[in-house]
């Protein structure tokens, strides 16, 4: 552990804290991708299978089953709970674009053939692109509500943490995870775009609009 | 990968 994990921890930690209050505070799931929240659900779900293998920590266990647990009570909330206002007709990504590749590239490129390994590579590979339809949702509406765009900063710079966290770690342990490094790259990457928004104009006080 | 290197990460 070093201080860029556990702040990108937190970052994540924080993302998911939003995320809920905002829709438990307004009663409504209005410009958030339930199609992007199946998906984090899926990540957690195929990644931390390990929980019930391997023991690392108290704190690593802990963190496992608030991601899994808050990530299906996202779904749930925007399902049933706030279905009435959840915006089905501006989330129109298709998962199976998203899923099936991802599904491919885990069966030939991962560390180990075993069933475990696939999901854990799965995972990584679809939390890279998960956030691909609400970025396209965002597109089509063109503006995001002040604390979505909140939501989305601690959410994106959570891997940007980690690159920093790989970093340090390959230079310090000799620790290094291509599938990892390169799955995290892409998805900091993807958040460029919006981390330049967020910057030029929410940290300014002004509502995220996109340039039409 | 050794298991124990890439699982203590979330």
């Amino acid at each position: 552990m070093n201080i860029f994990r556990l702040i990108g921890d937190m970052s994540h930690l924080l993302a998911i804290v939003l995320l809920l209050l905002k829709m438990w505070k307004t009663r409504s799931c209005a410009g958030i991708s339930g199609k992007s929240q199946i998906l984090f659900a899926l990540v957690f779900a195929t990644r931390y299978l390990d929980l019930f293998t391997a023991f690392i920590s108290a704190y690593n266990s802990t963190m496992k089953l608030f991601f899994i647990s808050t990530s299906l009570v996202t779904v749930y909330l925007m399902y049933f709970k706030f279905r009435a206002t959840y915006d089905a007709n501006h989330d129109t990504f298709r998962l199976e674009f998203l899923v099936v590749p991802v599904g491919g590239l885990a069966f030939l490129v991962n560390h180990n053939f075993s069933p475990l390994e696939i999901l854990w590579t799965f995972s990584i590979y679809l939390e890279s692109v998960a956030i691909l339809p609400q970025l396209f949702m965002m597109s089509k509406t063109g503006e995001a509500e002040t604390i979505t765009s909140h939501y989305l900063f601690a959410l994106g710079s959570y891997r940007a943490l980690y690159i920093l966290n790989w970093v340090f770690r390959y230079y310090f342990e000799g620790f290094f995870d291509l599938i990892a490094v390169v799955a995290g790259c892409v998805q900091t990457i993807l958040y460029c775009d919006f981390f330049y928004l967020y910057i030029t104009k929410v940290l300014k006080g002004k509502k995220l609009s996109l340039p039409a | 990968r050794g298991d124990k290197d890439s699982k203590d990460e979330l």
